[in-house]
């Protein structure tokens, strides 16, 4: 493992964590959306689908049992918990999730590296991770209110995107023969969401102001 | 489930 994979995982970890104290600490899921979250918890479980059958590292199966674990438990604060599902901005989150899930299923039953049920729902788990920030990004635009927490979390997962595209190009030449056009361009497709936000989330904290997306 | 490819990174 190479430190750029390290810091991708590190920042993707970071960000479920801001996420999990700001629902779990403020009991408020306030310009979360619950959209995305239930995107992320299908991502990981398709994507995980070998956590038991292969084995890779403790640190690999130890990050795949945090990532289902998180994933799953804020949906079910959002969906469940008496108290923060209150916050849950119900009428503004209404992105549908199909218009997502099924372009990238069948997709993903085209494009893969070997049709069998394991490989088509791992490559369905990279197109839909590429494209499961757009509902909240959409919320964002549309409450156009956003906390420090809930930017802090959407720059750690542009962060961690980031690094795992530093982490490619560095296995690229450093490993014989790793190649994987999949992950990279679906990979770099969601890296690419995020500029939009960096943007002014860069501009908002050069001039020490409150994160603000224009209308 | 058949063997997949090698899938190491999260």
């Amino acid at each position: 493992m190479n430190i750029f994979r390290f810091a991708g995982d590190m920042t993707h970890l970071a960000s479920v964590l801001v996420l999990l104290l700001k629902i779990h600490t403020i009991k408020s899921c306030a310009g979360v959306s619950l959209k995305t979250q239930e995107l992320y918890a299908i991502v990981f479980a398709t994507r995980y689908l070998d956590i038991f059958t292969d084995f890779i590292s403790l640190y690999n199966t130890f990050m795949k049992l945090v990532f289902l674990g998180s994933s799953f438990s804020i949906v079910w604060y959002m969906r469940s918990h008496k108290i923060v599902r209150r916050s849950y901005d119900k009428d503004q989150d209404t992105f549908r999730h199909y218009f997502l899930i099924v372009p990238c299923l069948l997709l993903a039953m085209i494009i893969n590296e070997k049709f069998t049920f394991r490989e088509v729902l791992w490559t369905f788990s990279l197109f839909l991770e590429a494209v499961a920030i757009l509902p909240q990004l959409v919320l964002l635009q549309r409450t156009r209110n956003i906390d420090n927490l809930t930017g802090q979390y959407i720059f750690l997962l542009g962060a961690y995107r980031a690094f795992y595209i530093f982490n490619w190009i560095y296995r690229y030449f450093t490993e014989p023969h790793y190649v994987h056009w999949i992950p990279w361009i679906a990979g770099l497709l969601q890296t690419l969401l995020y500029g939009d936000f960096f943007y002014y989330y860069f501009h908002s904290w050069k001039n020490n102001k409150k994160l603000q997306l224009p209308a | 489930f058949e063997t997949s490819l090698d899938h190491d990174e999260l």
